[in-house]
């Protein structure tokens, strides 16, 4: 048997024209770093469920994706974060939405569905579940990026409507 | 949104999703990535899959959970599966993509934007990916 990752950093409106070098270099560089967790995992026999939450853990702590540190941020200017993992062999799974605080979402999520009776919590609970689980917390500014500020700002500007066109997810 | 999907040396499969959502947010709204079958699915009879995209046509798809159906019920391929699946989001007015691992190490991925980030590993090697080829 054979083991394989596959992962995204999202999708929306990049095109060569919108997308400077740099940002292609640095998302190219984020989900190469990606694989490297993953990889380091699945080619030493290990499961593809800490294969998957070592890479969305690489990609939620890189600025350059829309998940955990880098993410796009509400109408009132706070990030909120929602994450989910399962595992096929026994279709165990754990989710996590609206969090504010916690560092790691998938981690929680994890912990969700390997610490806690249930498969969904959310806001408030969720950081509490995760904090209690040990899971690192952080003021919710720690999220925000100043590139995600200037694009709310930009939607705000224009009227607020959150972004349909996925323009900055 | 970020999202990983694995098979590993046992035939295991795993998927794992997590995001901001969408810019401007507002009201608690909740897109496909943490409802379980909508943005993130895994089943060793089937497959693993992870979706970004405008969250509200995933969950009415069902998306993950469908491709998964049309592999385990419909004996449908990887492939066809993510293409049909990406084909009725569009039809709820969706736009968005999919990436996928099958419990024998096959994958797809598809996107109906102009672009995804998105990247594989395998014994074979890497690729790395942003626009449509």
């Amino acid at each position: 048997m054979t083991w394989k990752l596959v992962i995204h950093g999202g999708c929306g409106a990049m095109r060569p024209e919108n997308v400077t070098a740099e940002q292609e270099e640095l998302a190219r560089a984020g989900l190469n770093l990606a694989l490297d967790a993953g990889e380091a995992i699945l080619a030493s026999g290990g499961a593809a469920l800490d294969a998957v939450e070592a890479a969305a853990r690489a990609l939620e702590e890189n600025p350059a994706f829309n998940a955990g540190r880098g993410s796009v941020l509400t109408a009132d200017g706070h990030v909120e974060l929602d994450a989910a993992i399962m595992d096929g062999s026994d279709r165990r799974a754990g989710a996590v939405a609206g969090m504010r605080t916690t560092r790691a979402p998938i981690a929680a999520a994890r912990a969700a569905m390997e610490h806690s009776p249930h498969v969904l919590l959310t806001y408030e609970g969720a950081d509490r579940f995760a904090a209690e689980q040990g899971i690192e917390q952080v003021d919710n500014r720690w999220f925000v990026t100043p590139e995600r500020q200037a694009q709310l700002d930009r939607i705000m500007a224009a009227g607020g409507k959150f972004d349909t066109d996925i323009k900055y997810g | 949104t970020i999202g990983a999907v694995a098979c590993d040396s046992r035939g295991h499969v795993a998927a794992a999703t997590s995001t901001g959502g969408l810019t401007a947010k507002r009201w608690g709204r909740i897109g496909d990535s943490p409802l379980i079958g909508a943005g993130t699915y895994a089943d060793d009879r089937a497959g693993a899959v992870s979706a970004t995209g405008l969250g509200e046509s995933f969950i009415r798809a069902v998306a993950a959970h469908e491709l998964c159906a049309q592999i385990r019920i419909g004996g449908e391929g990887l492939r066809a599966a993510l293409d049909a699946v990406l084909a009725d989001v569009g039809a709820l007015g969706g736009t968005g993509g999919l990436i996928a691992v099958g419990p024998n190490g096959e994958s797809a991925w598809g996107f109906t934007t102009p672009g995804m980030y998105r990247a594989s590993a395998g014994p074979e090697g890497r690729q790395v990916a942003i626009y449509a080829e």
